[in-house]
């Protein structure tokens, strides 16, 4: 099952601004 | 914290909604992967809001997408590390 999540996606940090 | 409604989401601005279910979401992921945490809430939050409220109420939906997010990193990792 090819999945659609992207690996490239931006990283999530607690508290900062996203 | 009180858990977060779709009523709550649905009254805070688009950009603060992504924040605010990051929020809730992050400490979750980092209890079953402390070190892709970060990367893992982040590719989670690129799902719809609504499929993310489902996910803070089900465990387990939210188990099964934090390991289909693992895979999706470990083999875009993998074809990084490979000789080209």
């Amino acid at each position: 099952r090819k999945s659609s999540l992207n690996p490239e996606a931006k990283e999530f940090v607690p508290g900062v601004k996203y | 914290q009180e858990p977060l409604t779709a009523s709550m989401l649905a009254s805070a601005p688009l950009q603060e909604q992504k924040q605010m279910l990051g929020e809730r979401l992050y400490p979750l992921i980092h209890a079953m992967h402390p070190a892709l945490a970060g990367k893992i809430t982040g590719m989670l939050l690129e799902i719809d809001n609504s499929e993310l409220l489902h996910m803070l109420e089900s465990p387990e939906s939210l188990h099964t997408k934090v390991e289909e997010a693992v895979a999706v990193l470990q083999a875009h990792q993998a074809k990084d590390i490979s000789p080209k």
